[in-house]
């Protein structure tokens, strides 16, 4: 069905969705983040 | 069945009106039922308002111990904690607006009021409890809905209490103790002081089949938004003010443990039991935090490996 | 999606019409096709018997200029100009705009001088003007343009007709994304075994330790 192989295919082309090392620091710093806050709460659990 | 909900029968409301029975008892109601209309108008207000208070009223009607809430509307009010009877305001507005609601054919009448407390909680405050006290005395039947759009939006459900003051000088019975929320320092007081004034009702929702059939339209898009959107990045400032009023807490249990270290021996029992709750607190405190947190970052991680880990 | 929906229509139009002709009407429905403003797909209309047929006539060129808008970029056009028959302005431009889905394949992020040459563009207004009005007004891409870094970042780009050999690699990607998501699935699960397993420990330890203050207590 070549309509439905078109619509895969330009879904596919759309991946991978993000990729540039500004995204990967972005993401990184945001889960470094997120670390920090849970390792302070289990400080403050503690 | 589903529909029957939505009819309006004036004769049993003019009925319901006559007999009063809320009038014996302050715990007569117990229920409220939100249409999904009303509840996406108000939270989707709520959550316009940004970090200021808004405030609307509900109309609908009345079914044994229950509210039923069919629609809301806005009022053109702000900062409702600002003063009593903040809606005042728009008196002139709300005449109008139910005027011009029964020429087109809208029948129920209001039925409560519903405002916003950006990120500190559903409660009423020292204001919103006076606020509802007038409104019950002049407007019988009538419901106080709070809406937190802050905490929907980083708990991921709406955050909604639906509540109803006892009368002066009325001594409420014992209740089960209500779920635990957060409550910022600065609102502590105000909560601890009224929060024996007025009791929850239990919400419900309900839709009509319409609105079961435009719900499922829109599930991809509901899809598409949730998959977009980050909580981590959308409520940061709440976070960022949950730990501020975590760590004030903190110092707060700090230097009432240090001052009592001395005559910790001699304190009584209670009292300590008391210090220990209070620490206690702040560790579920930070605990909500945490999980809240460490939520968004899992949604962020799924959406990184299903999304940006595949290549061509 | 969307642009699937608006062609699937013209595509069984067209390919009806191709059924019941031969020769040179048929040719006529092939220019017609290529010209259409809404019509960016033409792997139907080349798998009809009569299309086919074409190859090894007088009309051949019809069915290698099909073949051109199917899987062909305006270069391959240039380049083979001699044997291929003139094309009317709406076919240029129809040209031009599947040569940006074809760039969009490869690269999300089209440099202007690249899409300039590539669409024999001179300048970069024009370039914007056909990016705008052309692509993203017809709903065959979505995307931004920067005009500082002179890029066309795409974020949506229309499916071109698939070439038998592409469908390979488009299977593999399939795989792996689908093998991706078990994978993760699977992670998931184990991740709430492991915390339902961890609360339960934890639950227990808690007991433990309340037994054990109560008998300190007990015996204080």
């Amino acid at each position: 069905e070549n309509s439905l192989l078109r619509q895969v295919s330009s879904l596919l082309r759309r991946l991978p969705a993000i990729e540039s090392v500004k995204f990967q620091d972005d993401f990184l710093m945001e889960y470094n983040d997120t670390l920090l806050i849970t390792y302070l709460a289990m400080f403050t659990n503690c | 069945d589903l529909d029957s909900i939505y009819v309006y029968d004036e004769a049993a409301q003019s009925q319901v009106q006559q007999d009063r029975p809320w009038s014996q008892d302050p715990n007569y109601f117990k229920r409220v039922k939100v249409s999904a209309l009303a509840l996406l108008k108000m939270v989707v207000h709520a959550r316009s308002g940004g970090t200021i208070e808004v405030m609307g009223l509900m109309q609908g009607k009345i079914d044994g111990d229950a509210f039923i809430v069919m629609d809301a509307f806005a009022l053109p009010v702000e900062g409702t904690e600002t003063r009593v009877n903040a809606q005042a305001d728009a008196y002139e507005y709300m005449v109008e607006y139910s005027q011009t609601n029964k020429q087109a054919g809208r029948l129920e009448n209001v039925v409560g009021w519903y405002h916003s407390h950006p990120g500190y909680g559903c409660w009423l405050s020292g204001i919103d409890v006076s606020t509802q006290m007038l409104n019950q005395q002049y407007q019988e039947p009538f419901l106080a809905i709070v809406i937190d759009p802050t905490r929907t939006v980083s708990a991921g459900k709406v955050e909604i209490g639906a509540f109803r003051t006892y009368p002066e000088g009325h001594i409420p019975p014992d209740e089960p103790v209500s779920e635990y929320q957060t409550i910022p320092l600065n609102k502590i007081e105000d909560f601890g002081v009224h929060c024996k004034q007025y009791y929850a009702l239990d919400v419900t929702y309900f839709k009509s089949s319409l609105d079961c059939h435009l719900l499922d339209l829109l599930w991809n898009k509901y899809w598409v938004n949730t998959l977009s959107s980050s909580p981590l990045l959308a409520n940061r400032d709440y976070v960022a003010g949950q730990i501020s009023d975590l760590a004030e807490k903190l110092e707060q249990a700090e230097n009432q443990l240090s001052h009592s270290r001395m005559g910790s021996f001699l304190v009584a029992p209670q009292r300590k039991k008391e210090e220990e709750s209070q620490v206690a607190k702040i560790t579920r405190d930070s605990l909500k935090i945490t999980i809240e947190q460490v939520h968004g970052l899992m949604s962020q991680v799924i959406k990184d490996i299903l999304f940006n880990s595949v290549h061509q | 999606m969307d642009i699937e929906q608006k062609q699937a229509e013209l595509i069984e139009q067209f390919v009806s019409r191709a059924e019941n002709l031969r020769g040179g009407s048929l040719a006529n429905v092939i220019v017609e096709a290529t010209s259409h403003p809404s019509l960016f797909a033409f792997s139907e209309i080349l798998s009809v018997p009569s299309v086919a047929e074409l190859q090894g006539t007088e009309y051949s060129v019809y069915l290698d200029v099909l073949r051109l808008f199917a899987h062909g970029t305006w270069s391959d056009y240039k380049s083979n100009a001699g044997s291929l028959p003139p094309l009317q302005p709406d076919q240029v431009l129809k040209l031009k705009q599947l040569s940006v889905l074809t760039l969009a394949e490869t690269d999300k992020v089209l440099p202007y001088d690249q899409l300039m040459q590539q669409l024999d563009v001179s300048n970069v207004r024009e370039l914007e003007d056909f990016l705008i009005n052309e692509c993203m007004y017809a709903g065959i891409v979505r995307g931004k343009l920067d005009q500082l870094r002179r890029c066309f970042e795409v974020q949506f780009a229309a499916g071109r007709d698939l070439r038998p050999e592409q469908i390979g690699s488009m299977l593999q990607t399939l795989t792996t994304w689908l093998n991706t998501s078990e994978n993760l699935l699977l992670s998931i699960q184990e991740k709430i075994k492991w915390a339902d397993t961890m609360g339960e420990l934890d639950k227990k330890h808690r007991k433990e330790i309340e037994e054990r203050v109560e008998d300190v207590k007990k015996t204080l």
